[in-house]
């Protein structure tokens, strides 16, 4: 399983961006899912290839990719079938509150 | 260490020793900071506690902890995730180096990375769960540091070069700022790594600032260009370079 590798493309890919380039994000993200979906056949006991696999439509979805079309005409993936979530899956996979965020952060000396 | 609080705050504090960032009812964290150079107060942080809270339907109480060589890819029972639909969720970006734990249910994403050999702290969280009205305690990302904590290192940044053979800084103000602006940060971003290099002389730190200000973007996407904070400290030297 080359998950990592994915992980590390990915990072590598995105290292450069600007905030507002949810295009290339996007892109960088489909990129991503098809790189993890390439390796999915050997990944199937590997915890982080799960768990990847549930952080990438999280991030899709933080840059609204289902509207953003491929930045470079690139990007095709492969369509996955879903299995319909649960009333409690569906429950927890979103906080229904408003939805301002805000951010804090740590570092330095 | 550098922090930016809930409220957009930007401080830098001394906060030696165990500090709470949050603490509400969803989540607590906490960091370690040890001293990093005789003679100044500046410290950074080498260990870092997270605690999710438990929800009935969506998660067991989760506890993560990391310190400086040590990024576990894992939460400490040893487990990646919990819940139904894996609403909470560790993920490894780089090995030892970059740590992300979404919790869906509560739209919270934490980063934590290790740069040099000191971690850095972010995250995303909804402004509904963030409990700014707690009188008691001390979290660091709702109230900010402690008066007597804090740091002003705009003196330090505005001050002459040659006060440099007598103050013990490590690293010249004119090569701080290079490396900085090398590193392509800005606003508070900036000060702060100019501030730690000078302090430590470690370059490692302007990878610190760059990645904070990286996870802020990527954190907040949506979020307004935050003021030109460098243009508040006279740094002649900026201007010429």
């Amino acid at each position: 399983c080359k998950i990592l590798k994915c992980s590390k493309e990915y990072a590598d890919n995105t290292d450069h961006l600007s905030p507002t380039s949810d295009a290339e994000y996007c892109d960088a993200l489909r990129l991503y899912r098809s790189c993890v979906d390439a390796t999915a056949r050997t990944c199937r006991g590997d915890l982080h290839y799960h768990t990847t696999v549930t952080l990438i439509p999280d991030l899709m979805q933080t840059y609204n990719c289902s509207n953003t079309p491929p930045a470079h005409g690139g990007g095709s993936h492969h369509s996955r079938p879903t299995p319909k979530p649960s009333e409690v899956e569906t429950r927890c996979s979103s906080h229904h509150g408003p939805r301002t965020f805000k951010h804090c952060g740590l570092f330095g000396d | 260490p550098h922090l930016r609080t809930f409220d957009d705050v930007f401080e830098t504090c001394k906060v030696a020793g165990a500090w709470p960032l949050i603490d509400n009812r969803h989540l607590a964290v906490q960091v370690t900071n040890v001293p990093l150079v005789d003679g100044s107060s500046a410290t950074a942080t080498d260990q870092l506690t997270v605690i999710i809270k438990g929800h009935s339907e969506c998660s067991e109480q989760k506890l993560y902890q990391a310190q400086t060589g040590n990024l576990p890819a894992s939460f400490v029972d040893g487990t990646y995730s919990s819940g139904p639909g894996r609403s909470l969720v560790i993920v490894e970006i780089l090995p030892g180096k970059h740590v992300e734990i979404h919790a869906k249910f509560i739209a919270t994403t934490i980063v934590v990375r290790q740069v040099g050999s000191y971690l850095t702290f972010a995250i995303r969280m909804p402004g509904d769960l963030v409990d700014t009205g707690v009188k008691d305690g001390l979290e660091l990302c709702v109230k900010g540091c402690p008066h007597q904590e804090k740091i002003d290192f705009n003196e330090l940044l505005s001050s002459p070069n040659q006060i440099k053979d007598t103050s013990g800084l490590v690293m010249s103000k004119e090569t701080a700022i290079a490396k900085c602006l090398e590193a392509n940060v800005t606003d508070f971003y900036f000060d702060s790594c100019v501030f730690d290099l000078i302090t430590t002389g470690d370059v490692n730190f302007t990878m610190a600032a760059k990645k904070a200000l990286k996870d802020y973007q990527e954190l907040l996407p949506n979020a307004n260009v935050h003021r030109n904070r460098t243009t508040d400290v006279p740094l002649q030297n900026k201007t010429s370079l």
